[in-house]
C-alpha cells in the first residue's frame, strides 16, 4: 500500500484562542464566529470537542497578527454568554500531515502522534479531516517536529512503492 | 464574492466515542492510536482541545460496526494511562461543508454554525480543515440539517448519502 502522505504543512503564525466552559446549546458557535467574519478575521482552525455538566471550549486559530483584535472583538461576547473566559495562546505553532485518503488509513495518526512523542512534543490539539491530521503544538517544537515528521514519512525521496501503513 | 462551498457530506455511519480526561503529557495520543491502528480500525475524526489541570479529552470517530471492537481494545489501554474513562456515543451523525479555500474565508463557519442555530441543532464537535468545516450532531438532526445547509449554501438539491469507506 503506497505512501498516502504527500507532504507536510507548518505555520507558525498563529494564535491560538479559547473560549472556556461555552454554555453548549444551539447558537454558541454562532454567536462567536459571526463577529470575526464580520470584521473578516481569518479563522483557521476551529475545534470543539464533547461537552461535560453542560459547557465545553470552543479554540480556534487567527493569524498573530489579529489576535489582538479577535480578542476585543470577543471578550463582551464571552461575558454575555457566560462563558467562564477567553484565554490565548501565541507560542503555538500548527503542523499537519498531508495526503489523499489518510483518515481513513489506520496507522497514519498513530505513526504522527507516535513521532512526536518519540521527540517528546506535547500535542496540545488535534484536529483532523479526511486529507489532513493536524497538531498544534508549542512553537519552540515545531522545527524538530518537522524534521522527525519528514522522516518518518520519508517526504525527502520520491513516494516509495512499500506499504507506509 | 464567489460562493466556495462545493457539496455537503454527511455520514450517519459513526459512533463517537471520548476518552476523557487523559494526561495531557506526550506519548498519550500514540498510547491510544496504535492498537486502533495494528486492529485496522478506521478512525476517521480525531477531535482534542486544550487541557486543563493536567487533563483533555481526546474523541475520535468510528465506523458503528467497529465500536464494540474499539472500545475493547481502548478499555484496558485507558485505564492504564490513568484517564477518568472511556465514552461512547452512536447516536451521532457528521455533517461537514467541502470547498477549496473555505478555511481561511471568514464567514463560512459562521454561515454553517448559523444555519444549524435557526434549526435549532445542537453542534457537539467541530473539527476543520483548509476545505472543509465537520460538525457532529445529533443524528436525529442529520436530514434537517443537511437540507438546511444546501439551502444555506445556495447547492443543488441535497446529495444522496454516501458513508465514509
Ligand atoms: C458549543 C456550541 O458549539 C454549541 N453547542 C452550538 O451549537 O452552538
Ligand atoms: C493528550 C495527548 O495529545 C498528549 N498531549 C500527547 O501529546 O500525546
Amino acid at each position: 500500500q503506497r505512501n498516502k502522505v504527500r507532504g507536510l504543512a507548518t505555520d507558525r503564525n498563529v494564535a491560538k484562542v479559547t473560549v472556556v466552559a461555552v454554555p453548549d446549546r444551539p447558537g454558541i458557535a454562532r454567536t462567536l464566529f459571526v463577529p470575526l467574519a464580520d470584521a473578516g478575521i481569518n479563522v483557521d482552525v476551529i475545534v470543539q470537542n464533547v461537552s461535560h455538566d453542560g459547557t465545553t471550549d470552543v479554540s480556534f486559530t487567527v493569524p498573530r497578527s489579529e489576535l489582538a483584535r479577535a480578542r476585543r472583538l470577543l471578550e463582551p461576547v464571552v461575558g454575555e454568554m457566560g462563558a467562564r473566559e477567553l484565554t490565548a495562546d501565541e507560542s503555538v505553532a500548527k503542523v499537519s500531515i498531508v495526503g489523499a485518503g489518510i483518515q481513513n488509513a489506520p496507522g497514519y495518526a498513530a505513526r504522527m502522534f507516535g513521532t512526536l512523542a518519540d521527540e517528546g512534543i506535547n500535542i496540545e490539539m488535534i484536529s483532523t479531516s479526511e486529507v489532513r491530521i493536524t497538531c498544534m503544538i508549542n512553537e519552540a517544537d515545531l522545527q524538530r517536529a518537522a524534521r522527525a515528521l519528514h522522516r518518518a514519512f520519508q517526504l525527502e525521496r520520491p513516494e516509495p512503492e512499500v506499504a507506509a501503513a
